[in-house]
């Protein structure tokens, strides 16, 4: 069993226009230079890219596909984001998976459509960092089929105990999710 | 025509009119009056158009006639035809009236009209053309007086010869007879007289505004008054702007006013001014580097660490004052009972100590990063031996001219261990170097005092917070507190403790955010990598090595903290250009939540092998999380303008960031 929790949208509230942050530093991911430290790793996923017999066959986020989180009924600016809980001993790393349905970039407003995919981005980063043992996290089976009821929030937090990331295969229709669910729970 | 006699047309007739059998009615008497009015406006009319035509050739301008536009001509002729016009007629009316033997009730109205005329002749002496535009006006509304008291003279000889007029028998009082007659003409001679100014003021503007010079002269005047005025404003601006940016100047004896009211607690009164006593002391500094200008130079001078650091050490200062005072007040207020301070002293010094350690976190990151400036900045430092003084004993001995000296003898003491000892040209640039470090210094010195002192120790946080409760400086609030008031209520008491609670979090988030926001422009500002390492290293320290800050560390926001690095595998792109969209729009979104680092999984096609020498490139040049997203639209809209004209040669996002940015 999978808990999952709706959130609020942090993100609406900021002025990207207008953000006077300054932009952070960018490389290229490489294995072999990393060091063991904290990270997460954040897979986004658009769920409009997978074809159907995948999500039903693989992992925890198709097999909830079929029950109460159809990922094909997801609007544009609904964002799930399946969290790890638990840190693996050997890398320390913590990995989430956003899944989320691209929106069409609308010719006529630009802004528009940056800014939305900026807010599902964003909403993805902010729940993948925020810490796992925050208060969003409840008990399994809490706030079963509670996602559903909150129609005016955009973005859910499914927690699992592990996630696995294949990242060997390659393009979006081989991503393979594996989600090891609560043992005290019942597994769906 | 008369209502009751239509053959009456002459003012021979009109005493007819005025038969002892008193059949005349008002309105027959009105409307002789009128037509006697009437005839003799006319009369007059006529007759100075007769002159005016017959007369010179410069009598193109009348009061009535003034279709010759553009023309000069001697204004005053019609005013002085209608002066002696006029005065022949109030001679004659005035003969006439003598004559008859009537009692002249308009006397003084008549000599003053006379003497009027007569003025006007002695004045003007026959000048039929005037050039003195004045004298032109004067003599325009002398004209008018002059016409005015003609008609209003006509009117009155007419009335007075008709005010052997009855009514019924009875003899009509002459004065409302007057006042119905004077009505009756009213508007008509004040729509005469407005017709005629209006007539002339044209005429006037007409030849004024075609003369170059007058224009010129008053656009000159305008424009001398509107840029004396504009310069009035812009002073009052830059005035206004100046005591903004530095703050009221006061009377700031010491460079250690700001702590010294710090230092004084909540039980001062100079704790409202804090921050302007700060701001004063910078004035005072800026002042003493000879900064002519008015708020900018002294800016230039430090980094923008430095007025970060000075922002938040000064806004650290009235946050805490201000939370002080707050606390004072609320417990001054709202005088609570023994048992209810007890609650009181448990939210109190565990939200100071945190907000204390915050400051001290705060407060050792300012100095290390002064202090490390120092170090880089200062290369004649070990070259020149006289002058081997470091910040840090630069700033003791700041400490051992104690806090009664002035800053500016503090510099002076500074410009002399600097550069007196050392060769002329290492001088030089000491004092050019000491100019510039010389914020930095007064600011290291402040901050050292500070942490020196007990109240921030950190060894003492715990201690000072337990001791606070018996600090004399507080000991103002405890009797009050102390006072065996049963009056006081829960409700009271419980609004207080929330009231606290969320002043001191509010004060604390905002004690955190400036820290962080401190620690992120050091570290975006240092060149040095060595020195930003170990300023990671040394924030690191003070973050461990303070419990409350490591606690507030740990429940802040993660937005506002560096976070761990992130590595992104996007699962969704299907073209390179949004495979690079995506990509930008996460580096966008991932700065705003402060990754410091931020990966990219998965390029296989080596779309995004351009994306870091495109991030080095807009850190290098300071771009905003704003600026990209800016830089990315303008991209977006140059393409649709490129698809909609169907030209298929586009740049790449990467490519056309690196050539743009």
């Amino acid at each position: 069993m999978i808990a999952y929790c709706g959130t609020t949208t942090m993100s609406d509230d900021i002025d990207w226009l207008h953000s006077r942050r300054g932009v952070c530093k960018v490389d290229l991911y490489s294995p072999k230079g990393q060091q063991d430290q904290d990270r997460k790793v954040i897979c986004f996923v658009d769920v409009s890219t997978l074809n159907v017999e995948d999500k039903d066959s693989k992992g925890a986020a198709g097999s909830r596909s079929e029950g109460e989180l159809n990922l094909e009924t997801l609007e544009e600016k609904e964002i799930i984001v399946i969290k790890d809980t638990e840190k693996q001993d050997q890398s320390k790393t913590e990995g989430s998976v956003c899944l989320f349905k691209q929106a069409p970039s609308d010719p006529i407003s630009v802004l528009n459509w940056l800014l939305n995919d900026l807010q599902k981005y964003a909403l993805g980063f902010q729940h993948a960092l925020s810490p796992s043992a925050s208060s969003c996290k409840h008990k399994v089976g809490d706030l079963e089929g509670d996602y559903s009821k909150i129609p005016s929030e955009n973005c859910y937090s499914v927690y699992a105990d592990q996630v696995n990331f294949d990242y060997l295969n390659k393009g979006p229709q081989n991503l393979r999710l594996e989600m090891a669910a609560s043992k005290n729970t019942n597994n769906n | 025509q008369s209502p009751s006699n239509p053959a009456t047309k002459s003012p021979s007739n009109q005493r007819s009119v005025a038969t002892p059998e008193g059949e005349c009615s008002m309105d027959d008497l009105s409307f002789y009056v009128n037509r006697l009015s009437s005839l003799v406006i006319q009369m007059a009319r006529k007759e100075i158009k007769d002159k005016l035509e017959g007369g010179s050739k410069c009598l193109h301008h009348s009061m009535y006639t003034s279709g010759d536009k553009g023309k000069t001509s001697p204004r005053s002729a019609v005013s002085k035809i209608a002066s002696e016009m006029a005065h022949e007629a109030v001679e004659l009316t005035s003969s006439e009236m003598r004559g008859n033997g009537e009692d002249c009730r308009d006397g003084r109205k008549t000599f003053l009209y006379s003497e009027m005329c007569n003025k006007n002749k002695c004045g003007e002496k026959q000048q039929m053309c005037p050039k003195d535009s004045k004298e032109f006006a004067d003599s325009i509304s002398k004209g008018l007086m002059v016409y005015a008291n003609q008609v209003a003279s006509d009117m009155m000889v007419s009335v007075m010869k008709t005010l052997k007029v009855h009514s019924c028998g009875k003899p009509i009082p002459a004065c409302v007879v007057l006042k119905r007659v004077l009505l009756k003409h009213t508007k008509e001679i004040v729509s005469d007289l407005i017709d005629s100014c209006m007539k002339n003021l044209h005429n006037i503007t007409g030849v004024l505004m075609t003369d170059s010079d007058f224009v010129s002269a008053v656009k000159r005047n305008l424009f001398n008054h509107g840029k004396q005025n504009a310069a009035d404003i812009m002073e009052a601006m830059l005035k206004r702007l100046v005591s903004a940016l530095l703050g009221e100047k006061k009377e700031t004896k010491s460079q250690s006013l700001a702590y010294a009211t710090l230092k004084a607690g909540t039980n001062d009164p100079k704790c409202k001014n804090q921050s302007l006593e700060f701001s004063a002391m910078k004035a005072e500094m800026k002042g003493k580097d000879k900064c002519k200008s008015k708020a900018d130079p002294c800016c230039k001078s430090l980094t923008s660490a430095e007025r970060v650091s000075e922002h938040i050490l000064k806004e650290s200062l009235t946050m805490w004052n201000n939370q002080k005072q707050g606390n004072q007040g609320k417990v001054t207020n709202k005088v609570c009972c023994t048992s209810k301070d007890e609650k009181r002293e448990k939210i109190s010094p565990s939200t100071d100590s945190l907000a204390k350690d915050l400051i001290v976190s705060a407060l050792m990151l300012i100095q290390y990063h002064l202090t490390q400036q120092a170090k880089g900045k200062d290369p004649c430092e070990e070259e020149c031996p006289g002058s081997s003084m470091g910040y840090m004993s630069q700033s003791a001995q700041y400490e051992k001219c104690g806090g009664g000296q002035s800053s500016k003898s503090l510099s002076m003491k500074h410009f002399e261990t600097r550069g007196a000892p050392g060769p002329s040209t290492c001088m030089k640039e000491n004092q050019l170097e000491s100019q510039k470090m010389d914020m930095s210094n007064m600011v290291l010195s402040l901050i050292q005092k500070l942490l020196s002192e007990s109240p921030f120790s950190c060894d003492e946080l715990t201690e000072s917070d337990n001791k606070r409760c018996c600090d004399p400086r507080s000991s103002k609030a405890a009797p009050m507190a102390k006072r065996p008031e049963e009056q006081c209520q829960d409700n009271a008491e419980l609004d207080f403790i929330s009231g606290m609670k969320q002043m001191n979090r509010q004060f604390i988030d905002q004690l955190v955010e400036s820290v962080m926001k401190l620690c992120l422009i050091m570290a975006k500002y240092s060149n040095n990598g060595a020195a930003l390492a170990e300023l990671e290293e040394q924030a690191a320290l003070v973050g461990s090595g303070s419990r409350c800050g490591r606690d507030a560390m740990m429940s802040q926001n993660y937005s506002e903290t560096p976070g761990p690095e992130v590595i992104v595998n996007n699962q969704c792109s299907t073209t390179n250009l949004q495979k690079q969209l995506q990509a930008v729009l996460q580096w966008i979104a991932a700065s705003q939540f402060n990754v410091p680092m931020l990966y990219f999984m998965g390029d296989d096609d080596g779309q995004l092998e351009k994306l870091p020498e495109v991030s080095a490139k807009a850190a290098e040049k300071g771009y905003s999380v704003g600026d990209l997203l800016q830089e990315v639209m303008k991209f977006a809209k140059e393409r649709q303008l490129d698809e909609a004209v169907g030209n298929m040669a586009r740049k790449q996002l990467l490519d056309w960031l690196l050539a743009n940015l």
